[in-house]
């Protein structure tokens, strides 16, 4: 474990408690799309096969129970909490989980480090982490209005990606035979399918204006 | 098989 590791995961960690948090609070989960966090938790679930057979470290486990849980709370507060539920915008929401389910099922069975289940399944979910933000990115565009926490969740997440490559550049140094090339490619993907967010994100932090994404 | 494929990230 490093620092930058260390500083992603509590990024990530904080990202999905801030939103688990905005939702139960404010009962509402306007500009939220529904599609990532599916995603998200479909995500969690085929990273996570191994959480009950491959015991890493007591850290390990009680982040990927948090990451589970929370994941499948929030698409259980939007799918089935009765006043959470009617602030969802599902006209809005509308892009469909098989355009990036399907491609990278397809890229995992492929372009894997070893041809077996868990490991097919633990390579889709990276490729899929990669593109789960893209319907928030896209409803975002569409509502054209953010509100701050929601800003503030998509940064985050992009934050915990971009740490993660300081991780990945470090251990690469310190530790031999440290290669995860995958990894790497789709992190990097993730992390750069944020940039243009970022750039919006600080553009209206720096004008301390309300943030708008060009349509 | 080359790299060891335990991943040990979240």
């Amino acid at each position: 474990m490093n620092i930058f590791r260390l500083a992603g995961d509590m990024t990530h960690l904080f990202s999905v408690l801030v939103l688990l948090l905005k939702i139960h609070t404010i009962k509402s989960c306007a500009g939220i799309s529904l599609k990532t966090q599916e995603l998200y938790a479909l995500v969690f679930t085929t990273r996570y096969l191994d959480i009950f057979t491959d015991f890493i470290s007591l850290y390990n486990t009680v982040m990927k129970l948090i990451f589970l849980g929370s994941s499948f709370s929030i698409v259980w507060y939007i799918r089935r909490h009765k006043i959470v539920r009617r602030s969802y915008d599902k006209d809005q929401d509308t892009f469909r989980h098989y355009f990036l389910v399907i491609p990278c099922l397809v890229l995992a069975v492929f372009i894997n480090h070893k041809f077996t289940f868990k490991e097919v399944m633990w390579t889709f979910s990276l490729y899929l982490e990669a593109v789960a933000i893209l319907p928030q990115l896209v409803l975002l565009q569409r509502t054209r209005n953010i509100d701050n926490l929601t800003g503030q969740y998509v940064f985050l997440l992009g934050a915990y990606r971009a740490l993660y490559i300081l991780n990945w550049i470090y251990r690469h140094f310190t530790e031999p035979h440290y290669v995860h090339w995958i990894t790497w490619i789709a992190g990097v993907v993730q992390t750069l399918l944020y940039a243009d967010f970022f750039y919006y994100y600080f553009q209206s932090w720096k004008n301390n204006e309300k943030l708008q994404l060009p349509a | 098989d080359g790299q060891s494929t335990e991943h040990d990230e979240l």
